[in-house]
């Protein structure tokens, strides 16, 4: 494993996003990954609909809450089609699912792979390089007052309750960490991202794990 | 200012700064989180849990490595 590892150097990563009052981490955890894997096969960096997740996903409950894995199950089985962000635009609050023709452009996945890499985390950093950006789900009871620096405390790895997006990993200093996007606006954290610590399941970061193939 | 709301809020805000210098004082590793006042600072932990935290955990089975042949290791 390289000592540094970013997708936002490869600018394949689109900006940070705001749920705001809307429980729809998990939409937005899956869709972020989807557009960088969309982008490392050598289109455009689109930001896609985040809203279609939310209104669509069959088995998942919108802004009340939902599963990644459930939701990318259902992309997979049905091969929806992504639509642009600009096209179904975030509401933040739950809506009825539109429907596009099969002619409109979108971005559909080919498959997803979830798995539990705890006491794996070198194994995790590859399946990074490898796949692109990981849907993950932690606990982030603590980071209601997180401001900076390495999450290496306060939380636990047995009460996921949030979905958000790895998108790379540092292990040039003393701590090593992963580089997590979240979704709660830019003025947030590390404008907008979170570092975890590595190697010890911090939060539960490495408990459930998703990668999306396109 | 003076609503029953606003003195909720400054009540849940002064809450936070004591929530703040707990998180802050019982980590003494240098590297470490910093927490203190953001957007979050006048909301209660359980209305902050129950509006951002609503992902739903599933189980997934453990991740094992690729098989490798002897062969193709040679």
């Amino acid at each position: 494993l390289p000592a540094k590892f970013d997708w936002r150097d490869k600018k394949v990563v689109t900006p940070v996003r705001n749920q705001l009052s809307c429980g729809g981490c998990w939409a937005f955890s899956i869709v972020g990954g989807i557009e960088t894997v969309y982008a490392l096969k050598g289109h455009p960096l689109l930001e896609l609909s985040v809203q279609q997740v939310i209104d669509c996903s069959p088995r998942d409950y919108g802004c009340n809450g939902g599963s990644t894995v459930s939701a990318l199950s259902w992309l997979n089985e049905i091969k929806v089609k992504l639509v642009q962000d600009s096209e179904y635009p975030f509401k933040a609050e739950t809506g009825t699912c539109h429907h596009f023709p099969n002619s409109s452009f979108g971005v559909s996945i080919k498959g997803y792979e979830a798995h539990d890499f705890s006491a794996q985390e070198e194994e995790m950093a590859q399946k990074l390089m490898d796949s692109g950006p990981l849907a993950v789900i932690v606990d982030a009871v603590s980071w209601q007052d997180y401001q900076g620096g390495i999450i290496q405390h306060h939380c636990s790895s047995s009460e996921a309750n949030h979905a958000v997006l790895i998108t790379g990993f540092d292990r040039t200093g003393d701590v090593p960490y992963w580089i997590v996007k979240n979704s709660w606006g830019t003025t947030w954290g590390l404008d907008g991202y979170v570092h975890i610590k590595m190697g010890a399941n911090i939060c539960g970061i490495a408990d459930s794990v998703a990668a999306v193939f396109l | 200012q003076g609503s029953e709301e606003f003195h909720k809020r400054y009540k849940l805000f002064q809450e936070s700064l004591r929530r703040h210098h707990f998180l802050s004082s019982s980590s003494n590793a240098t590297n470490t989180a910093t927490y203190g006042i953001n957007q979050f600072s006048d909301l209660s932990s359980e209305e902050f849990r129950t509006i951002y935290l609503r992902a739903l955990p599933v189980h997934v089975p453990k991740y094992s490595k690729p098989y490798k042949s002897s062969r193709k290791r040679l």
